[in-house]
Formats: structure tokens, sequence, C-alpha cells
């Protein structure tokens, strides 16, 4: 019994559903941490964009987003850049072609920009680097945000960048396509694979975290014309590892550190936390491995999984010649095939108890707890290179439809080569 | 590649060492 319990989560079904409370519980380390933003659920009780009423996501249309973003990501990885130049007339003629897609971008995190200063929403984003909001004037089309769009010209510590200028010549990393040139002032495009983009100006701004971390000049854009799924927030934290990425401009402040909690649920807030405060002393380790040159994701080294205590049977080379990388934007982990095939056969094997039922979009192990009051689910842990192991919270292994549709949250590739 | 999505973050406390070249991961971040 005792070993049961080790390997094994027992929660309450209840659980497994959204709170009805439109209450708010606050991140302590968010409220606490001077250089600690609050995290919260982009459709949560808890988001500024909701006016404390949570709403119901499609969630068929998540996953389909989802898969877009790694399909790009897949798409991006095997790819060189694209060195395409962009223009700010005719951004809205550019072909979707296979960039960082965005996906249901779930977390956002309100910043203050320019000065005066003005808190908006912005999705954060480990696995892109260009931050940009919404600006005025839009000379093709905005989407509808809950925040005012940014007036640069309100604004007393807004710069548009030089066309010749380093920054510049950084957006072909950053976003996989060069700048060019409008009055010598520097034009950024970034397009998605589901045809969301955002075109402007890249620009300098002071970025207000919090009262006592206020960065001056930093590079950001600032776009005219914008289309996509990104209804509601005013724009995108880009967390990546590129040098125009957010982390790497203010590296003399943090040194490339920052660290983040999301959330269990939308009625409670997380954090994102810049430098190293507060970092947990339980905190195990794992070197970033380079997935691909040139790309800015932050690898890992996958080297097993365990479910319930056990190893699956997955020869290390299953993990090691596609690589792996973590996004804060993907929702569901994607594993090679034969991986992805063992965990399956493993977890339904000690879900046997329970009921399945059919799958939904690309989850497809799925289970009808409806009878029940409370469940035991096998614990699964991740084991990285370096020793680093990585026991999934229990929140954190399945994807809830409804309490009679609750899938295990991971997908397979199509390929085991991506 | 493999992708460790935000599903699985949850809860977790995820550190991103850039300059170490490192990410990290502890239990009960949000707490």
């Amino acid at each position: 019994a005792q070993e049961r319990e080790t390997d094994s989560h027992t929660i309450q079904v209840s659980s497994l559903l959204p709170s009805s409370s439109s209450s708010c519980v606050l991140s302590p380390r968010a409220s606490t941490t001077k250089s600690s933003l609050h995290v919260t659920h982009r459709h949560g009780t808890c988001s500024r964009l909701n006016n404390g009423k949570a709403t119901s996501p499609d969630h068929v249309e998540i996953l389909r987003l989802d898969q877009a973003r790694v399909n790009s990501i897949h798409s991006k990885l095997s790819k060189k850049l694209a060195t395409d130049h962009v223009s700010e007339s005719k951004s809205t003629d550019l072909p979707a072609k296979d960039g960082s897609t965005l996906g249901s971008g779930n977390y956002i995190v309100t910043v203050g920009l320019g000065t005066p200063k003005n808190d908006l929403s912005l999705i954060f984003d480990t696995g892109s680097d260009l931050t940009w909001t919404q600006c005025q004037p839009c000379v093709r089309t905005c989407y509808d945000q809950k925040e005012p769009i940014f007036n640069p010209s309100k604004s007393t510590s807004y710069y548009n960048v030089s066309c010749s200028s380093a920054a510049c010549g950084s957006l072909s990393s950053a976003t996989g396509n060069a700048g060019s040139c409008s009055a010598s002032n520097c034009i950024y495009g970034i397009q998605y694979g589901d045809q969301s983009f955002s075109v402007g100006f890249l620009a300098k701004e002071k970025f207000t975290l919090t009262n006592s971390d206020v960065f001056d000049g930093v590079y950001f854009g600032c776009g005219e014309n914008n289309q996509g799924l990104f209804t509601g927030v005013a724009g995108l934290l880009g967390l990546g590892r590129d040098k125009l990425s957010f982390p790497s401009q203010t590296a003399t402040a943090y040194n490339k550190i920052f660290s983040y909690c999301l959330p269990s649920s939308a009625s409670y807030t997380g954090h994102l936390t810049f430098g190293s405060a507060g970092i947990s002393r339980s905190v195990k380790f794992t070197p970033i491995s380079t997935i691909t040159d040139g790309t800015s994701f932050y690898g890992l080294n996958i080297v097993a999984i365990t479910v319930g205590g056990q190893k699956l049977p997955i020869p290390s080379t299953v993990f090691s010649t596609p690589g792996a990388l973590i996004d804060s934007g993907t929702v569901i982990t994607r594993l090679p095939p034969k991986a992805y095939a063992a965990l399956r056969s493993s977890f339904k094997a000690k879900m046997s108890k329970y009921p399945t039922t059919s799958g939904v979009s690309i989850l497809d192990t799925c289970f009808d707890l409806s009878g029940f009051k409370t469940v035991t689910i096998p614990k699964v842990a991740f084991s990285f290179s370096g020793g680093a192991v990585v026991e999934l919270g229990s929140k954190g292994i399945f994807y809830v439809f409804k309490i009679s549709q609750v899938c295990l949250a991971f997908a397979g590739n199509s390929d085991d080569s991506n | 590649a493999a992708i460790f999505g935000n599903v699985q973050q949850q809860t977790l406390e995820v550190v991103y060492d850039g300059a170490g070249g490192r990410v990290g991961f502890a239990p009960n971040g949000c707490s």
C-alpha cells in the first residue's frame, strides 16, 4: 500500500474541473518579490482581460491551434531561417509560412510600457523572441484588445530604431525575417503558420515590470498591422534565447535568469520572476542543449520517463535523435511515437479500473470518471540529462474536457525523426 | 523534437538560467 501511495496521486474527481468561484487567489511569490509579475490564465477569473468572468475556451480549437504551433516549431527546426524582407505596405499580402505559431497562448503577464506608463497584458512565450504590442495608428488592421492600444506619440520615452542599426540587423534571427527600411526607420515583420502576423516599427521604449524594476530603451515591435489569434491581449513578451529577447536585453540586471510557475487553475495566479530572487533550493537543473544551430529554443535532453514508479522501456536514442525543447506556449507535451506508445500503454494498464472513452483531437487516451468521487492515477516523471528527475504535478497529467472525458495530456509526434 | 508543454509544467517552478546554460525544475512552484 505504501508503494502504491508513493507512485500515484489520489485526487478528488471534482477538483479536475475549474472552480465555479469568481474569486482569485494571488501568488504569494508574485506579491512579495520585487521583480515578479503575476501570471494568469488568459481566460480565467484572475485575468484582467476577463472582468472576473471565467470563460470556457473551445478545447478542440485550443488543441487544433496547439498542433499548428507544434508543426511550425518542427518546421522551424528543420529549415534555415527565412531572409525575406518585409515592408509595412505589403504586409497583408505576406503568405502564411512556417514560423513560430502562437497557438492558444494561454498565459499572460501585465507590464508597463512607455511614459506615462500603460499597463498592457502580454502573452509570455519562451518559444519566441521579439516582444511586440499593437500600436496606434493602425495602418491596416488591428485586432480587438481589452486595454487601450499603445500610442507612441503620447509617450516621452519612445524612439524609432534606425534601419542601419545592429538591432535592426538582428531581426533575421529573432523573427525569421530581415528588417527593412521606411524613411530610415526599421520595419519588423513576424508572421505565423496560421496566418497571424504583426508588422510595424522596431522601436525602443521604457518597460516597467514593477516600481523598482524599470528598463529604458528596450527594443520591441510597435505593430501597426496585426492579425490573428491575439484577441484580447495587447501583444507578446518574447522570452527566447535570441539577443533581441527580453531576458537578453535585461541581462545586465538579471543575468538571463527568470523563473515561473503556471497556475493549476484559472482562479489562481502564478508568477513570472526575473532574476534569481526566491528560486527554490530544491531546483534540479539540466543543461540546455543546442537542438539545432540557429534556433533560440531552450533545448532539453530527455533520458527516461517513469510511470507509476516504473521506467518505460524506451531506448535512449528514441529521445536523443530528435531532441527536445521546453516551451511555455505549447499546451500538450509531444513525444516521439515510440516513447508515446510506451507511455500510453503503461498508463492505460495502471488505469485499467477506470472505463475508457473516445478520444478528442490529438488526445487518444481518455477516461470516463463520472462514476467516481476520487481517482488514483499513476505518477509520471521525466528524467533529464545531468540527473534531474521531474515528477509532474497531478494537474500535469490530464487534459479535462468534462468529467466523462478526461484525457491523458500527451501526444505523439507523427514521425520518430521530429 | 519532443516538446515539454505547459500542461505538464503546471505548478512546477521552472527556472531558465540562460547565462549558466541550464533549465531547472522544482515542485510546488506556485505556493
